[in-house]
């Protein structure tokens, strides 16, 4: 563990709290991205089986836990309970090309030709793209409230302190490298560069998320 | 140690 990695799933968490805070205050899910939301859910979903086949840390099992348990209840709070304020044709994207493609990519690059590590390298690709759907929506409407944009920065900075961990980690575990993560974190991190931009002028500066 | 099998990040 390190100071950027313990930074970045602190908040990767904050990212979640943000979201639900925001679901919960508005009573609505207008503006956030469903599609988004289960790409997340599919993502822990096949990367965390192995809570079942070994253990970490006291710490990696709990934050396990709470990713599987609060992606779930995000999915249901939008499914469920806030289902009216959701506009399906806002949510255009189509997913099955984001599925298909880390499927593909995970069956062609994985670590080694196992059930668990394909899965393992699906989920990691599929993370790297789970955003664009939410990115595509806030395009598409050119507009965010503040809430809404302050999660997806939330989301962007863990994948970015996630970089600095990797660095950190080449340089002081003997050349660490894990060359899927890597990959996938900077193509994640990169699909964050234009809201980044708009976020840090306008956002920061007490203006709302609009597209110019 | 086995990189594949090191999977210790969240």
């Amino acid at each position: 563990m390190n100071i950027f990695r313990l930074s970045g799933d602190l908040l990767h968490l904050a990212s979640i709290f943000i979201l639900i805070a925001r679901l919960h205050q508005t009573k609505s899910c207008a503006g956030i991205s469903l599609k988004t939301q289960y790409l997340y859910l599919l993502v822990f979903a096949t990367r965390y089986l192995d809570l079942f086949l070994g253990f970490v840390s006291v710490y990696n099992t709990l934050m396990k836990i709470f990713f599987l348990a609060s992606s779930g209840y995000i999915v249901y709070l939008m499914y469920s309970p806030l289902k009216a304020s959701y506009d399906k044709s806002l949510d255009s994207f189509r997913v099955e090309y984001i599925i298909a493609f880390a499927a593909v990519v995970a069956l062609a690059f994985p670590h080694k030709y196992s059930v668990v590590e394909v899965l393992w390298s699906f989920s990691i690709y599929l993370e790297s793209l789970a955003i664009i759907p939410q990115l595509f929506q806030m395009t598409r409407t050119g507009e965010a409230d503040n809430i809404t944009s302050h999660y997806v920065f939330a989301l962007g900075g863990y994948r970015a302190l996630y970089m600095l961990n990797w660095f950190y980690r080449y340089y002081t575990e003997d050349n660490y490298v894990d060359y899927i993560s890597w990959i996938a974190g900077i193509v994640q991190t990169a699909l964050y560069g234009d809201f980044f931009y708009i976020y840090i002028t306008r956002v920061l500066k007490g203006k709302s998320f609009k597209l110019p | 140690m086995d990189r594949a099998s090191a999977h210790d990040e969240l």
